[in-house]
């Protein structure tokens, strides 16, 4: 199955 | 300190009303470009992003940076109590207590006005990278949420495939699957039933129907709703405002074995 991605793995905090 | 007028309340209203359930408290953060509003939801798989320029605006009038922490429930209530066509006076001062909340009733001599108090939210802001997308669908906001909430009825997940063949929309579930395929289409007497699809590259990726249904919220605020996909990365949905403003929401794709 596929799991959910979270947003924080793509964007970085600045 | 700050003082931004809006013609209309509505616009305010809409973009609340869109957002308020995928976020509870948030910064709206105040300089002379505008008021901006970044916040991810809680479980951190969405990100909301919006921005009314100071041309939305007139006046707009903001000397120097003001976070305004505001619960966004609070916000709705205050909010409830403006009449669509109300103009809309947002105040506050250099370092507030309180935003201050004046609808003006053009027909009318009424003048209501409210304080909310704010709080101090310690949100981080996140770098969204420039991206130059695969693929691009332009369509109406209406076509897309009928989509969404028509899927979400079979399935948690839908995948989005674009290709030289158009976009499809596929979900599958226990009862069984579903299926949209859309081609570009043009429609001279209403662009605003527009499909428009901008490809460099076949995209297939999946997302949450929760969450789309969620964005789709905002349909009312633009005829048109923007996808922009690429493999492997989060998913935006945008809807255009008037004088560049805009209200995005980016998505985090479910990404398989």
């Amino acid at each position: 199955g596929k799991n959910q991605k979270s947003i924080l793995g793509f964007f970085q905090k600045k | 300190m700050l003082e931004a007028r809006l013609e209309q309340a509505n616009l305010l209203k809409k973009v609340v009303d869109a957002i308020k359930d995928l976020v509870q408290d948030c910064n709206f953060d105040c300089n002379d470009s505008g008021i901006a509003l970044q916040a991810m939801d809680n479980s951190h798989v969405a990100l909301v992003s919006m921005m009314l320029k100071s041309e939305s605006f007139s006046p707009f009038r903001c000397d120097r940076n003001i976070a305004l922490g505001i619960n966004l429930g609070s916000l709705t209530k205050v909010l409830r109590c403006a009449q669509n066509e109300d103009i809309l006076t947002l105040k506050a001062e250099d370092a507030p207590d309180v935003v201050n909340l004046v609808f003006e009733s053009a027909e009318t001599d009424r003048i209501s006005e409210y304080d909310i108090k704010l709080m101090d939210i310690d949100q981080e802001h996140l770098g969204i990278p420039e991206t130059e997308y695969a693929a691009t669908i332009t369509m109406p906001s209406a076509e897309f949420q009928r989509i969404c909430r028509d899927l979400s009825a079979l399935s948690e997940s839908v995948s989005i495939e674009c290709s030289k063949e158009g976009v499809k929309f596929n979900c599958q579930g226990d009862i069984g699957s579903g299926s949209i395929h859309l081609r570009s289409h043009t429609n001279v007497d209403k662009p605003e039933l527009n499909v428009e699809i901008d490809l460099t590259e076949p995209v297939s990726l999946t997302f949450s129907l929760k969450y789309l249904v969620n964005f789709c919220k905002a349909s009312g605020l633009s005829n048109q709703v923007k996808l922009c996909l690429s493999n492997e990365v989060p998913l935006l949905v945008e809807y255009a405002l008037s004088n560049n403003s805009y209200l995005r929401f980016y998505l985090a794709p479910k990404i398989g074995d």
